[in-house]
Order: C-alpha cells, then structure tokens, then sequence
C-alpha cells in the first residue's frame, strides 16, 4: 500500500486546490523556510484523525483553515484527502484504492468521508487499525520533535512501546 | 497483556542493538527496563555508547549524536510494524555529511517496505530521493506545489530548484 | 529600579522590531509588557508576523521562521550591551540558504562590537568566517583542533577540510 | 577587547593540551559530529563561572574531566584557559591582557587563577560584570537552546531582560 495522491484546499497555508502526485519510493519535500512543508505534514496527520490542535501547532482547531493575507481573504473551511492505492489487502476495508477525507468548517462542524460517502472518524481510525499508520503511530516524524524520544521520562516512553505491541 | 508486551520490547531492544551499530558503524545500544521485576509497569531507559568512548550518560552526546540514536530508536520501532508510510521532517537537520548518507543509505534499505515523505534542506538527503517536490511561496502567504523530478545534473541546473534556495 | 528596566526594555523592543525586519527583509514584530499597570513584574511576550503573513500565535510559524525570530530576539538583547565576545553553537540549524545569508550579513554588520565564535555545519556560514578552526577525532574520543584559514578557493580543495566533512 | 587564545587540557573530550589561536572577527569551529565543537563552548563557559553541570550536559562537575576511551585512561584533572587581549578599558582589573584558568581535580577540588595568581572564583565573576560575558549571559548561546527564547514563558523571558538591564 502506499499514498498516491495528497490534495489539500484551505488547510493552512494552502488556500488553493494544490495535489501531490506521489509514487512508491522516497519523496523529498523541500522549499524556503515558511512555504508549507511541515504543514503537508499537518495535513497528513489531520486526515488520519489528529484531534489535538496543538500537535498539529495551532491553538484551536479552526486556526487550520486559511487565515487570509494581505492579498487573500480568510476562508470558511478547510479541506485535505488522501488517497491510499494497492490497499487490498492492508487495510481493515476491501478496497484496490480508498479516499479519506476531511474536511472543517469555521462554524466548527467537521466531516469525514470514505471514498466520497460520509463517515465518522472512529471508521477512519479502524480503518488504520494495526497498520502503523495514524497520528500518533510512530511513522509520523514531526519537525523538532526526535530529541524527545531520548529526553522523555523512561514512563512516557512505555507508552511508545505499548503502541506498538 | 504481558506476552504481548515482553515480545514487543525484546525485539525492539534486538533491532535497536542492530540499527545503532548499523548507523554508527559500531558501538554499543541498548534497552532497558528500569523494574525488570514488573515489566508492565516498567519505564524503558536507553543506554548508548558511539564507537571508540567510553560508556558516559546520554546527556553528555553531542547534538549529533543524540539524533542519529534517536532516529536509531524511532526506526528500531519502526521496524517491529512498519507502516505502508512514513513521513519525516527535517529530522537530518544536525548531522554532518557522513552520517547523512548513513541515514539515508538506511531509509534506503527500508523502502521495500514503505513509502518514505523526508521534508528536508540538505542537498545530499534530496539526491537520495527518487521524486522531489518543491513547495513554493510566490504570492506572500500562499503555498504551491511544483514536482521536481530527479534527473542526475539536471537536479542542480532546474530553475525551480534555484528557486528554491 | 523600575526606570533602568524601562529603559532597557524599551530599547530592546525597537532593537526587535528593527532587527526582525532587517532579518526578515520587512513585516513585523515586538515585544510587550503583559501587565503594563505593573512593569516591573510584568512577564514580557513576544509577537511576530512575517512579510505578507495574517498575524498569527508563534507557533504556527515554521521551524526556520521560528529560529529567525529568536535570532532575532537574541540579537536585540545583545545590542543593548554588545559583549566582547559571543559563541553562537549551530543556530543556523533550520534555515534555508537566503536566510543564512541574511544571518550571516548581520553578524558581520556587528563584528566591530563583538568577536563571534559560531560552531556550524552550513558551508555558506563557514564562508562568511575570517577564520576557521577544524575539530578533528582521529584517535577515538579525543579531540584535536586543526586551523584552517579562509583562502577564497583553497578552501573547498582543503585536505583538511575534505576530511572535517 | 577580544579572545586571544583557548587552551584546553583535560576537559571532556580534550585529553591532550589543545589550542585555540582567535583574532578579532568571526572564527568559525566546524568538524564532524561528536567531534568536540560544543565541548569547546562548554570549557569557555565553564571558565567563565558556570556551577551548574546540567548546563554543560553533565550530570556531575566531574563527569567535565577526562573520562578515558579504549585507548587511554582517564585523567585526575580538568583545566581551561582564557586569554583576552585589549582589556585595558573593559574589565574591572587594569591589564591590557588577562588570563583566567579554572581547574578541577577528582577529589572535587577547584582552584582559580587570574595571571597565574590564585582567586576565588567571586574574583572572575566581578572581572566580568557588566560586561555582558558571563555563563548567563545572552552572549553564548548552546546548541538547541535558541528555541527556548521564543518558547518559554513571558515570566521567564523577562530574566533575560534584567539580566541585560
Ligand atoms: N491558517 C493559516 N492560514 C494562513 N497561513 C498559515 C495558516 N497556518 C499556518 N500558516 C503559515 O504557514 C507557514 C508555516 O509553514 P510550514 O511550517 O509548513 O513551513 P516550512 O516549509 O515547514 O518551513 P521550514 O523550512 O522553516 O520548517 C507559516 O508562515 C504560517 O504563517
Ligand atoms: N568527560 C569526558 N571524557 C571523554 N569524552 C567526553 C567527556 N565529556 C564529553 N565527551 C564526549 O564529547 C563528545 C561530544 O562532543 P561535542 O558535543 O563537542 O560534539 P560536537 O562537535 O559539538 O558535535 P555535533 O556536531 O554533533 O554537535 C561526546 O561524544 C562525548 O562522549
Ligand atoms: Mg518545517
Ligand atoms: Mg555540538
């Protein structure tokens, strides 16, 4: 299985419809400083489930839909979908490809949909159930954040092995 | 359960051992249960000697050295159930050279069994990659994707990539 | 005494908002007084906004953007009382190559004040030095320190500094 | 008033007697990872008064002195040297050069020198003051740190500012 296609609309600094065509293999990311790199890594997170705001560096959740600049007015939702392909046999659903999506909007309603049919997110967490993948599954390197796993407290770092049993 | 847990802790701390000699090019890691009596209970501690020094606490490794067994430890975990993807940001920031191209000989290794997302600004972990996408700033606060394929010279004569940095 | 805390703050916080957009070649920052009814207790905050960026928390800046806006603050402090000497240790970590540059100029607008001993990696802040010293750990463990002078093109045909790298 | 010389003999990782010849402007200390660049940092705060080993990542004042590899034993002593030139006007004591050596022995042991004259270590710390050097002064900053200028609370931030007022 592996990630075909990111598309991300009004989520964060992606206030146009922007896609990431994707293959199997490594993908490097790179730009300036400030141009969304580590916010195609929110989006990711986001999608899978992520609920803290805080891990994904805002204060509340609607901080993630374009805030608006000097050329651009402020949006009122914030959409990403990811689109998983060869996922016959990975996933807990029977699917060649599948689309999760999801989407927020100012007012504070969320959506999630499965291959464009809504959903609720606990379908999306099962659906990644015991694949390592998801936002707090290890497969998720935020930036700043690998020192941790050597600082963190003997106990917290149980936790990280738990998850992985 | 306990099985689970005991299982899952002694294959870590064998592929730990196995990962930091590997990125270290010998050495010494290991695993630790603080309370081996109460293995349920217990905090993992990890202890960690780069080749040629003495055995000293973590504290005193350099910036370096810290993240090559950090990342030694998130692929040891990594490793007990890889996910289909992994995505990674910036976690090269403090290595010199050589180990860059130990770390991304390892990821490498690695990508028979995931696809690797590395969010990166050094040019030697963006030449191990075999897509590049640019991420972009034109229009101030506004984030654009251009996929910048590898193709050997070309990588470095691309106009986006000047551009980039 | 509460004038010389004034005094310095305010000179501290038009040391920040010139230095921020010196750095950042515009937008804006500044510092203030949480509890302005009581300034000597008051704790102090720190706001910031990149060129053509909304305004937004601190943290939903990007690492580079985040490490600039530090250099930035630690500049401030300093120019209110230059110490003769300042060691800066690899805090051109996470910025991309314009920024380096834009580090790397400032801290030669203030060589006059001060000598600067700054540990890198980076290539273009080695080129930016008078003067470089290599560290080198031939024998394991134990470290010697090799001089290498700045020589315009010798410095990439180096003997030495091909091995530092 | 500017570092003319380091000279380090016994402290971490430089076992053998190791010289630093600075000039005025920018020195730039560069080499491979573990290699000892920060150490450097280290044995000049540490001369300057630091008491808190945490700071220089020790966990004990001991653990600064030569801990032995696999090729040589470790050493009874820790010392550093700093020589400052062109101090006539900037310190507190009238000498146009001036040298300080701090030196620690296993036995807990510490003595003090300026110009080869035993102090105290009170001596050092009133030679320094307001110039802006000093263990905590905002002219070193340590390797991973300067984030935490940015991060820390408005309370704490506001330290920094008396200590510069
Ligand atoms: N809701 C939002 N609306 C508009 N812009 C936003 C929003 N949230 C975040 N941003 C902007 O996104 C930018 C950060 O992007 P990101 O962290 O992805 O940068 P980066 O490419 O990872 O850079 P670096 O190389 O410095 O880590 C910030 O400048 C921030 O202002
Ligand atoms: N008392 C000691 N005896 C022997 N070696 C020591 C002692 N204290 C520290 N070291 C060694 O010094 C090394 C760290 O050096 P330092 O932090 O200066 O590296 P660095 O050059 O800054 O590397 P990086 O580029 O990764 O930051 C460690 O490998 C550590 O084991
Ligand atoms: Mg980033
Ligand atoms: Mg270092």
């Amino acid at each position: 299985m592996y990630l075909k296609r990111i598309e991300i609309c009004g989520f964060k600094s992606f206030v146009d419809s922007t896609i990431l065509e994707l293959t199997p293999g490594i993908a490097s990311i790179i730009g300036p400083n400030g141009c969304g790199k580590s916010n195609v890594l929110d989006a990711v997170r986001w999608v899978l489930g992520e609920q803290n705001p805080r891990v994904l560096r805002a204060d509340k959740m609607a901080d993630l839909i374009w805030a608006g600049s000097s050329t651009r007015k402020a949006t009122s939702f914030a959409e990403a979908t990811l689109i998983f392909a060869d996922c016959d046999k990975v996933l807990s659903m029977d699917f060649h490809e599948i689309a999760i999506t999801r989407r927020l909007y100012r007012t504070g309603e969320s959506e999630y949909l499965i291959n464009k049919a809504v959903c609720r997110l606990k379908d999306i967490e099962s659906l990644f159930m015991d694949t390592g993948l998801g936002p707090h599954a290890y497969s998720i390197m935020e930036q700043g954040k690998i020192d941790q796993l050597l600082q963190m407290k003997p106990e917290q770092r149980r936790f990280i092995f738990e998850e992985a049993a | 359960t306990k099985d689970l847990f005991i299982d899952t802790f002694n294959a870590a701390q064998k592929n730990f051992h196995e990962v930091f000699r590997h990125l270290f090019r010998g050495g010494n890691a290991k695993l630790t249960l603080i309370d081996e009596e109460n293995p349920l209970e217990s905090g993992i501690d990890v202890i960690v000697q780069p080749p040629g020094k003495n055995l000293q606490s973590i504290n005193l490794l350099s910036g370096g050295e810290k993240a090559l067994s950090a990342i030694a430890l998130l692929f040891s975990i990594y490793l007990l159930k890889p996910s289909p993807v992994c995505v990674l940001d910036e976690i090269d920031a403090p290595l010199d050279d050589v180990n860059i191209g130990r770390f991304t000989d390892m990821v490498k290794e690695m990508v028979n069994r995931s696809q690797f997302l590395v969010i990166t600004h050094n040019k030697r972990t963006m030449e191990s990659a075999n897509n590049l996408y640019g991420v972009t700033m034109e229009e101030p606060g506004v984030s654009k994707v251009v996929a910048v394929r590898v193709t050997g010279e070309a990588l470095y004569d691309g106009e986006v990539l000047a551009d980039m940095n």
